[in-house]
């Protein structure tokens, strides 16, 4: 509001000049020439004289470049290729003038004004789309937007000294903007969101350059952004073309971190596992399936495999999320831990139920952060407890515990609904080999083994199925589990009912074992 | 049984529902993964290739941008000088280079189409460029095959080899179409 | 049943879906050998 009379007539003179002469054959290397007789233009027009006028510069400069894409985009009888030279005739010339205006802000060593102003160039930018997205509503496109940060985004990571000293405060200015746009808050610009941040040079700088794996948690964040979005439409298994080919889309940048950057994965597994709907099972499975570069897994189909001998399995995986902190509210966690400690009072139990239950809203029953929290937590201990014994997980080791007592309580007490989901974030820990994939592997056959129920068999059953008839590819931990379960004759396996109880399950059932024995 | 959806019967449910309903099917059984355009058998890394979430292949070499020294980009200098692209004043070395060099693209069609009209032919199956020898007739021949001696284009050593072959017509693809794209250069 | 917010968040993905980013939109502008993705035969090489 209230921009000073003549303030649009002299930016859209400055932004013409700009284009006029980044176009030139003497804007100089990297229009450096250019630049320095410009910033005098800029000067002369009173655009540098406040922080109020830079910023109203560069919005109504934002604005002008997104009309000018919207007057294109309407234009008929022009080809793909001829719309976006025009488009990008202003979009690339303002991105190297924001580009410039960074890199020369303040001294040489002062990266704080040069960062102070890309926040402020990228927020200008965010807060224009959002309001085009709000008012254009479906009539958006986000052809601009997504040219000014893919190309400012690779301008700002050029080799250049200047830029190395900002590159991380320059990769945090770009994770923040786009968390900002997320496509839950801007779901017209969701496809050119997702297209930014799986683009080659954004993922290599994030996951591959920045030393000490600093931008993974950024990364995690932007990809926990996604799924929370895709998270309604999954959970109704109807997906339209729209969002079939966001899906698609999601797994395929999956399938490029899977195979470049497992740890990663590993790392981040339950935060993503968190947010992905039980029901988006191949792309659990993915990222569970990630196991460490240097790791090799032995095959679970071998004969006699000895899991418990394997040296990995006495190895805690890296899980850089405070799962224990998500065990809320805080009363329930010391309620817990106490429980955890000294196996009382026997009431905590019975009460356990009641504290994972939200509503009554079907779908909606259960708090699964907290669910998935309290899993990981109580085997996390129980790991510690009986490492502390100086013994290793194994089916008599894990019992007559108050862990057990915790698992074998949600197991028997909670409704189908509510062990389905319990049984589901135990077997999220059935990843490569590690302390955690060997503990809960036993935990799920000991629950298995002295079900009072035939219903829980037939749902640790159902749990472990479904996550083998989706295509590949499947996680070491649930192959194992799997083979020894049906493989194993303490298990009974095949005298339940629920093996036999249709044709296909019967059919599926042989097909797996085929593949196992 | 469990007789509600978190049972085995709730599983069949779904399974015999995603047989018909191909809306279900992209969860459970799920896509498969192979089908998506990357190689996930290299020993490289694919996310410097990575084209795009929306693209079935990896990037074409040509595509993607590095940075170079400033004195490399001589575009803006030059490129009001060069010619129009015309493809039929390009000898066949180059409309090989166009061809292979551009695949999923208008340009692969384009030379296509103008090997085509210098009488070379793609045999669908064997995934060649093939045209007949001059002066030379063919040993036997139907209303569906011939044999004779051709030029094959041998992409891997870059050069034309003679070789007998038994051609069935049907085998050839017929004149590519090529899109009309204005603004080429 | 999706809440009014992700009504209106499928609509709008819907109405975006029509004008995908096209690889072009992230590369240098290239006046001589532009970008023009087309379906070509299967049995065309590919990369």
């Amino acid at each position: 509001f209230d921009d000073p009379p003549g303030l649009h007539e002299k930016t859209e003179f400055l932004l013409r000049e700009w284009v006029s002469m980044y176009h030139m054959p003497d804007a100089g290397r990297d229009s450096t020439k250019a630049f320095s007789a410009f910033v005098g233009q800029m000067h002369q027009q009173g655009i540098l004289r406040t922080d109020d006028l830079i910023t109203r510069f560069f919005r109504l400069c934002t604005e002008m470049c997104v009309d000018l894409c919207y007057q294109a985009l309407a234009e008929q009888n022009q080809t793909q290729s001829q719309l976006r030279n025009q488009c990008f005739h202003t979009l690339d010339a303002f991105v190297r003038l924001i580009a410039l205006l960074v890199k020369h802000s303040g001294d040489t060593a002062n990266t704080v004004t040069k960062i102070n102003l890309l926040n402020k160039v990228l927020g200008i930018v965010a807060g224009v789309l959002l309001q085009d997205h709000e008012v254009r509503h479906r009539e958006f496109q986000q052809l601009s937007y997504h040219r000014i940060f893919i190309m400012l985004f690779i301008e700002l990571n050029a080799p250049e000294h200047i830029l190395e000293n900002i590159n991380f405060q320059v990769l945090t200015a770009f994770c923040n903007t786009f968390h900002i746009l997320r496509p839950a808050k801007a779901p017209g610009f969701a496809y050119a969101w997702l297209e930014l941040v799986s683009h080659r040079v954004f993922i290599g700088r994030m996951l591959a350059i920045i030393p000490q794996q600093r931008g993974w948690s950024m990364y995690a964040q932007l990809l926990i952004d996604l799924f929370k979005f895709l998270t309604p439409f999954l959970r109704n298994t109807e997906l339209t073309k729209a969002t079939h080919m966001l899906y698609k889309g999601c797994l395929r940048v999956l399938l490029v971190l899977l195979h470049d950057f497992p740890e990663f994965l590993c790392e981040y597994h339950y935060m993503f596992c968190n947010v992905i709907p039980p029901n988006c099972i191949q792309m659990r499975n993915l990222i569970l399936s990630a196991f460490p570069l240097n790791m090799r897994l032995p095959d679970p189909f071998t004969p006699n495999l000895k899991v418990d001998m394997l040296p990995e399995i006495a190895q805690p995986p890296r899980i850089m999320t405070d799962f224990v902190a998500m065990i809320q509210p805080a009363s329930f966690k010391k309620e817990l831990d106490s429980y955890l400690k000294t196996r009382s009072p026997v009431t905590f139990l019975s009460e356990l139920r009641s504290k994972l239950q939200v509503s009554s809203e079907p779908g909606m029953r259960y708090n699964i952060p907290v669910m998935n929290a309290l899993v990981l937590h109580v085997g996390n201990q129980a790991i510690e407890y009986i490492h502390s014994k100086g013994l290793t997980p194994s089916m008599s080791t894990i019992a007559h515990s108050s862990h057990m007592d915790i698992f074998q309580n949600l197991a028997v007490d909670l409704d189908t609904e509510g062990r389905y989901l319990f049984l589901n974030a135990i077997s999220n820990q059935l990843r490569y080999p590690n302390s955690h994939t060997h503990y809960f592997s036993c935990t799920l056959l000991y629950l298995f083994a002295e079900a009072n129920a035939e219903a829980i068999q037939e749902q640790i059953t159902r749990v472990l199925l479904e996550r083998l008839i989706v295509n590949r590819p499947h996680p070491w931990g649930l192959l194992i589990t799997f083979i020894e379960l049906i493989k194993n004759p303490q298990f009974k396996f095949w005298g339940h009912e629920f093996v036999h109880c249709a044709p296909e399950i019967e059919k599926l059932f042989e097909s797996v074992a085929r593949s196992c024995m | 049984m469990v007789m509600d959806q978190f049972g085995m019967v709730g599983l069949l449910t779904f399974i015999r529902a995603a047989e018909t309903d191909p809306n279900l099917v992209a969860l459970a059984p799920g896509i498969d993964l192979t089908t998506l355009g990357l190689n996930l058998n290299s020993p490289g890394n694919l996310y410097s290739t990575f084209q795009s979430p929306w693209a079935d292949a990896p990037c074409r070499p040509q595509d993607i941008d590095y940075h170079v020294p400033s004195e490399y980009l001589t575009s803006i200098f030059i490129r009001d000088k060069l010619a129009q692209i015309r493809l039929n004043r390009y000898q066949e070395d180059l409309l090989f280079f166009l061809f292979y060099l551009n695949g999923g693209d208008v340009l692969q069609l384009a030379a296509a189409a103008e090997l085509y009209s210098r009488d070379w032919r793609y045999h669908k199956e064997e995934r060649v460029w093939l045209t007949r020898v001059p002066g030379v007739e063919p040993v036997s021949r139907a209303a569906v095959y011939e044999r004779s001696t051709y030029f094959f284009f041998d992409v891997n050593n870059w050069r034309k080899v003679q070789k007998e072959f038994h051609l069935e017509y049907d085998k050839l693809e017929e004149r590519p179409h090529c899109p009309i794209v204005k603004g080429y250069n | 049943p999706l809440h009014k917010e992700h009504r209106f968040q499928l609509a709008m993905m819907e109405a975006s879906f029509l004008h995908l980013p096209h690889p072009a939109d992230s590369e240098r502008i290239r006046t001589y050998f532009p970008h023009n993705p087309c379906p070509t035969p299967a049995y065309y090489p590919q990369v």
